[in-house]
């Protein structure tokens, strides 16, 4: 582990007397490995361990008993600060209906994630109606409709033949029809550079006006998070993030990324394939994780 | 590349980040670089451009030895079998696969083992609609061995001359699925001797360093052929394929680049190679 690795480095620094500069950068350099062995993007590694060096040189870690340890404490509490703060709030309309709109690479999580995301406001006390615009992968109408018998939970369709944008504003009058006070829509997987996909997303948020775009990100994303996350930000826009499969061993250094080039929350965290796998961010369990 | 004037640290660091960026690694970046730095002492290599170029080759070189291309049996039907973490394209692959098997002449199978997932069944239905195939599924919930051994039968009855069968999406520390899985591929090689012919692990290219686990612990529990690397279409290098076959051997046979069925590749280890320096 990292802490076990900075105690050896700090044992045989002491023995040399002294701590210098290039001490700081050796035990700089086991933090930006652990960090990478983790997935977080290389350009946020750098930002990072910059940030840890100043931190650690202001503290004067050379006069310390205990170097290896103040580290740990400063990259620990670095990571959590950076992760914000535990905020799995969603953003309410004054007036009902609340859209809710989850986008993302393809096989990230989304439509499970939408049928977890609605069973939690149901239990909240809300009457959720999920959305079927995908109609392009096969059967994932079908997919979300089997969902919503499992949960009780109503799916509005319009098929697969009818344009994503005119589904949404559909949803949005049926939504009032049925009593729903909050709407969650399942768009399709689409990669970040399929400009038509992504101006679909733009057309989706100019006519429903979604409060709230929710990026759902598959915890095991490589270095590509950045690019990924940074461009569905600048092109659509999103209020938060949605961390999938945390159920698996992944470190999940894409938590930091994310967060890290869009200043957006983490909000929930998806820890497994049924319907009440959701949970609240907590970041300092994330920052543990990603420390290894 | 070509703007730098000289080979400096600076220029040994930039490499190495390229390779990191790609998903290669830190180790398996490192261990490039470093042998690159030999090879560049060796060589009394002074350009950069010439630097890349052995760079590229040295990477080739992870590739060679390689069995390319699908095993097919003398026997029919041949089997493959697709296995792999949720979401990363299986079921996606099975169809184009189908098409590209059909497409040669063939008589194909596909059987929808995956009887967990809402509408998983109905996802493969579409996919051998459309292909043109035949499929072979039970309800919603039943064991997928059960599938895969009414698949054979139906596959040996109607002379297939390919069999693919497709499982559900399962985290490799799962143990129970891992376990599902086991007796999957035990059944399936009871019915058929030498069965499956392939099991390709399907590997979502944007995924990181996990990849190097779910390859380890696959083929741990049903001994992989080969991988087939998905999502190559999206900006993502697929870097950790390099480590993935150094370390255990594993061939990356097909790719996927996009999501209608011709999107279908084989591996080229020289477009790979460049790709990563685009
Ligand atoms: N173990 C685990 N599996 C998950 C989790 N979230 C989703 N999955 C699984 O991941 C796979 C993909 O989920 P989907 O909901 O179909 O993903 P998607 O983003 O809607 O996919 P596309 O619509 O094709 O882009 C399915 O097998 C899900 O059961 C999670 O938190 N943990
Ligand atoms: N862009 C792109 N998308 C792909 C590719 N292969 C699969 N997909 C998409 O990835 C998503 C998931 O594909 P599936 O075939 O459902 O994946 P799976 O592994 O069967 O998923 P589970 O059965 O839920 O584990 C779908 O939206 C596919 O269209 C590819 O090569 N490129
Ligand atoms: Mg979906
Ligand atoms: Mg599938």
């Amino acid at each position: 582990s990292l802490g076990e690795k900075l105690q050896g480095i700090f044992k045989n620094l002491k023995r040399k007397g002294k701590l210098k500069e290039q001490d700081v950068d050796s035990v700089l350099r086991e933090v930006r490995l652990a960090l990478l062995e983790a997935d977080v993007n290389l350009k946020v590694v750098k930002d990072f361990t910059k940030q840890v060096k100043e931190k650690a040189v202001g503290q004067e870690i050379w006069n310390s008993l205990t170097p290896a340890q103040l580290i740990i404490k400063i990259v620990k509490d670095q990571l959590t600060e950076l992760m914000g703060s535990a905020n799995s709030k969603l953003t309410f309309a004054p007036q009902p209906p609340t859209i809710l709109m989850l986008i993302g690479l393809q096989g990230s999580g989304k439509t499970t994630t939408v049928a977890k995301l609605s069973n939690y406001l149901k239990k909240q006390g809300r009457n959720p109606l999920m959305v079927a615009a995908d109609v392009y992968r096969p059967a994932a109408i079908h997919q979300l409709q089997v969902l919503g018998e499992q949960l009780k939970i109503p799916v509005f369709s319009m098929g697969d033949k009818q344009d994503p944008v005119n589904v949404c504003s559909g949803a949005v009058k049926k939504a009032v029809g049925l009593g729903c006070d909050v709407i969650i829509i399942d768009s399709a997987g689409r990669l970040h550079i399929d400009e038509d996909l992504m101006e679909e997303l733009k057309n989706i948020k100019l006519k429903v006006r979604p409060h709230e775009i929710l990026l759902v990100v598959d915890s095991m994303i490589g270095q590509e998070s950045v690019n990924v996350a940074k461009t569905f930000e600048d092109q659509v826009g999103i209020d938060g993030v949605i961390l999938t499969k945390m159920d698996g061993d992944a470190r999940g250094g894409a938590a930091l990324s994310v967060k890290a080039v869009t200043g957006k929350p983490i909000k929930f965290v998806g820890i497994g394939e049924k319907t009440d796998a959701l949970e609240p961010f907590y970041p300092e369990r994330i920052a543990s994780r990603i420390l290894g | 590349f070509s703007m730098r004037k000289k080979i400096d640290e600076e220029l040994w660091e930039e490499l190495e980040e390229v390779l990191i960026c790609s998903d290669m690694g830190v180790h398996t970046s490192n261990m490039i670089i470093e042998d690159l730095k030999k090879k560049a002492r060796e060589l009394k290599i002074k350009e950069p451009e010439q630097l890349v170029e052995h760079l590229k080759e040295r990477i080739k070189e992870c590739f060679s030895n390689r069995e390319l291309g699908l095993f097919t049996a003398e026997n029919k039907p041949t089997i493959y079998l697709m296995v792999g973490v949720n979401g990363s394209g299986k079921t996606t692959t099975i169809g184009k696969l189908a098409r590209r098997l059909k497409n040669s002449g063939n008589k194909v199978i596909i059987a929808a083992g995956d009887t967990f997932r809402a509408a998983a069944i109905e996802q493969l239905d579409v996919w051998a609609q459309r292909v043109g195939v035949e499929i072979i599924k039970n309800k919603q919930g039943s064991d997928p061995a059960s599938v895969c051994f009414d698949a054979i039968q139906a596959s040996k009855a109607r002379g297939a001359d390919y069999l693919i069968i497709d499982t559900a999406g399962r985290l490799q520390t799962k143990y129970n699925l891992m376990n599902e899985l086991k007796k999957i591929g035990k059944i399936i090689s009871r019915e058929v001797s030498d069965a499956p012919h392939e099991t390709l692990l399907v590997l979502d290219a944007t995924t990181g360093q996990n990849s190097l686990s779910q390859a380890k612990l696959f083929n741990d529990t049903v001994s992989l052929t080969g991988i087939v690397l998905t999502k190559l279409d999206g900006t993502a290098k697929g870097g950790m394929i390099v480590a993935i076959e150094n370390e255990l051997g594993v061939p990356v046979k097909l790719v996927g680049v996009g999501e209608t069925m011709e999107d279908l590749q084989d591996f080229d280890p020289q477009a790979f190679t460049d790709a990563l320096f685009s």
